[in-house]
C-alpha cells in the first residue's frame, strides 16, 4: 500500500487546476483578404487581434480567484497596467512550440523572413527573446497559466488604492507555485525563483510591444479599435 | 472612469458585446 501511495501523482493545487479551466479559447487573427500582403495587412490584423485579445483578458482576469475581490478601480488599474505583459505572455506560450517563430495566433505565425517583410522583426526578436528563455525553462502548461496570473498581480500601478488587497492576490498565486514546485518538482528547488526571475524580462518585453503599438497609433494609417486605443492610452 | 469608459462597461457589466 505504501508504494502504491508514493506512485500516485501529487494533487493538482486547487489554484492551478482553476486557472487551466479559466484559460481563454484559441484566438484567430483572420488577415484581412482584400489588403495586399505587407506590413498594412499583418499590422492591421495584429491591432485587431490585440483589440479581441484584451477583451478575452478582462474575461479571464475576473476568473483568478480573489481578482473580482478587489475595487472596481483597482481592478481597472491593475489591467490598465498589466494587460500587455499577459498578453506577450500568451504569445510566448504559442510560440515554444515553434522554433524560431513568433504565433500571433493559431493562424498567424511569423518566421524572420516573414516578420521582416510585415515591419515586426523588431517586436519579433524581442519575443523570441522571451520564449528562448521559457523554452530553456521547459515551461509547462500549469507552470504558464500560474505565471500569467502572477504577472496581472505584479501590477506596480500607482493608481493602485488598496495595495493590501493587491498584495494578497500576489501572495496567494505565490503561494501557490512554490506549493507546486514543491510537489511537482522537489528536485528543482529553485525553479519557482527561475520562473518569477523571468518576469522582468517579460514587463521588458510588454514594453517595447507598447513602443511598437503606440508608433503604429501615432503613424495612424492603420484602424485600431476603441479598447485597444484606451489600454494603450492607459499605459503611456 | 469617463477615459476608459469601455474597460470600466466589461468589467462592470462582463459582456463584450457591442464593443
Amino acid at each position: 500500500i505504501a508504494t502504491a501511495t508514493s506512485k500516485k501523482p501529487a494533487p493538482i493545487n486547487p489554484m492551478v487546476s482553476h486557472l487551466l479551466v479559466a484559460e481563454p479559447e484559441k484566438l484567430y487573427a483572420m488577415p484581412d483578404p482584400a489588403l495586399p500582403d505587407g506590413p498594412l495587412r499583418a499590422t492591421s490584423a495584429l491591432c485587431d487581434l490585440a483589440d479581441r485579445e484584451i477583451v478575452v483578458i478582462i474575461g479571464w482576469a475576473k476568473n483568478i480567484p480573489g481578482f473580482p475581490a478587489l475595487s472596481l478601480a483597482d481592478q481597472m488599474s491593475v489591467l490598465q497596467s498589466a494587460w500587455l505583459e499577459v498578453l506577450v505572455l500568451g504569445v510566448a506560450w504559442r510560440s515554444l512550440p515553434c522554433e524560431d517563430e513568433v504565433v500571433f495566433a493559431e493562424d498567424f505565425a511569423l518566421d524572420e523572413e516573414g516578420a521582416r517583410a510585415a515591419g515586426l522583426w523588431e517586436l519579433s526578436a524581442a519575443l523570441l527573446q522571451l520564449v528562448r528563455k521559457y523554452r530553456a525553462l521547459r515551461l509547462e502548461r500549469e507552470e504558464y497559466v500560474l505565471l500569467k496570473a502572477l504577472a496581472l498581480a505584479n501590477s506596480d500601478s500607482v493608481h493602485i488604492e488598496d495595495m493590501a488587497a493587491v498584495q494578497r492576490l500576489r501572495d496567494v498565486l505565490h503561494e501557490a507555485l512554490l506549493e507546486y514546485e514543491g510537489s511537482r518538482r522537489p528536485e528543482e528547488p529553485r525553479r519557482a525563483g527561475k520562473l518569477l526571475l523571468t518576469l522582468p524580462l517579460l514587463r521588458q518585453t510588454a514594453a517595447r510591444a507598447l513602443h511598437h503599438f503606440y508608433g503604429i497609433k501615432l503613424g495612424g494609417k492603420v484602424p485600431m479599435h476603441k479598447l485597444f486605443l484606451e489600454m494603450l492610452e492607459a499605459m503611456m | 472612469t469617463e477615459r476608459h469608459k469601455i474597460l470600466h462597461r466589461l468589467l462592470q457589466e462582463g459582456s463584450p458585446s457591442d464593443i
